[in-house]
């Protein structure tokens, strides 16, 4: 049966939305505290950014000086022709047979195409190639490039999330930081400019 | 009271809530999105002889130079590399160990690089886990704004309040309160008959499992 007058369900609901205004006031404290966290991986992910901006540095004057020196080296005419050329005729079958036996068996794909590739590769290679590491310096080159496609891509994506954060933190449920000439909001670049004026320079992009 | 006020009076509770829930999701997937791009396959290229074994064969179709790191398991193509000129030509073989010495320089950078590259995915990995953290904590929230239309004074209405026999073997009775949380469905609420309709908590309870049972459907 039904027990209670209409006051007393206006009271009881009164009782109960102050409970549930209690719980969403909760939730808004767990947002904040939730804004906090993703601002504090914000200043260590731009720390990050400022160390691989200096690595990158260190590693592409590394790459320059590696390059400048094979490029010396490759001006020296070609010495031990004989003894290289001995050796590169007996190298190139013993590493075509490794190659295509670790193929076979990891690859499983078809590997005609990929030994006559290979036969072709290697004999329009030099043994001079390897004997100045020319496979290390490509390998490094290749690192490289996909290093800064990786970067681009997790700068690309932070900024467009970053973008939606700033809105969904900043005027909803907390007062703003007092506007000063330095505020940048807490998840934009510190030099924030509309993107068109900001020149993609590929280390700090 | 829970918002501080807006310029234009108090915002309401549709207006504050609503656009959370999306504007987590649009942050969730521009972080995610990019995780599964090709370029986030990490270049742990071979500085190592353990490198991905699909890696290598990725590079033995694409160009062959795959195959070149396997050259340590020939002898006469390892020879090659020791091979001494320096007879012929002392500038040359400085040179050369010039040339190795930067090459081992570069090759360390690039892998201390790969490290913060991958400290780096981790810092972004953590703030996509927060999203998530967020849209759980805080999407019914957003939920119950989206069904808010009007401004009820209340947030939890009590409909109704009735109290009847479990079943018909037992004597023991239960009260059936029935609710709405804002805009919401009906909520039924069954209380046992130890959580008494005096005790001052008793509201309270009902609230709590009023929540309980929007916040599981929602999920669902």
């Amino acid at each position: 049966e039904q027990e209670v007058s209409d006051n007393e369900l206006k009271e009881m609901s009164t009782q109960g939305s102050r409970y549930i205004n209690k719980e969403i006031q909760n939730a808004v404290q767990g947002v904040k505290q939730i804004k906090t966290l993703i601002e504090k991986t914000n200043e260590e992910r731009k720390s990050l950014l400022n160390s691989l901006e200096e690595a990158k540095k260190k590693k592409e004057d590394a790459l320059d000086d590696t390059r400048d020196t094979e490029m010396k080296l490759k001006a020296f005419p070609e010495v031990c022709n004989e003894t290289m050329m001995a050796l590169w005729e007996e190298c190139k079958p013993c590493l075509k047979q490794t190659c295509m036996k670790f193929y076979a068996r990891v690859c499983r794909s078809g590997s005609g195409l990929v030994g006559r590739q290979l036969e072709e590769f290697l004999n329009q290679s030099s043994p001079f190639y390897f004997w100045m590491n020319g496979d290390r310096i490509d390998s490094l080159m290749e690192s490289d490039r996909q290093q800064s496609q990786v970067l681009d891509a997790m700068q690309d994506s932070f900024t467009r999330a970053s973008g939606i954060m700033d809105m969904l933190f900043q005027d909803r449920f907390f007062t703003h930081e007092p506007q000063d000439t330095h505020y940048f909001s807490p998840f934009g670049f510190p030099h924030r400019r509309p993107h068109f004026l900001y020149p993609k320079s590929r280390l700090v992009r | 009271s829970l918002i501080p006020l807006s310029h234009y009076g108090p915002p309401s509770f549709h207006d504050m809530f609503q656009p959370f829930l999306e504007m987590i999701h649009q942050a969730q997937q521009a972080m995610d999105v990019q995780f599964h791009r090709p370029a986030f396959q990490f270049p742990d290229k071979g500085l190592r002889e353990g490198e991905d074994d699909r890696a290598v064969c990725k590079e033995i179709r694409h160009n062959s130079t795959g195959c070149l790191k396997m050259k340590g398991q020939c002898e006469k193509c390892q020879e090659i590399l020791s091979v001494d000129c320096s007879a012929n030509n002392p500038a040359q073989a400085h040179l050369r160990q010039e040339l190795n010495d930067s090459l081992q320089m570069a090759e360390r950078l690039t892998q201390q690089y790969n490290e913060l590259l991958h400290s780096l995915q981790t810092k972004m990995l953590n703030t996509s886990s927060l999203l998530e953290q967020l849209n759980e904590q805080f999407n019914w929230v957003s939920q119950l704004a989206n069904l808010t239309q009007g401004e009820d004074q209340y947030y939890l209405r009590v409909s109704t309040v009735t109290t009847h026999s479990n079943n018909s073997e037992e004597p023991s009775r239960v009260t059936e309160v029935v609710v709405k949380l804002f805009d919401s469905d009906p909520i039924t609420v069954v209380l046992p008959e130890e959580v008494s309709k005096d005790n001052p908590k008793f509201m309270d309870t009902v609230a709590e499992k009023a929540l309980q049972e929007y916040r599981k459907k929602s999920r669902a």
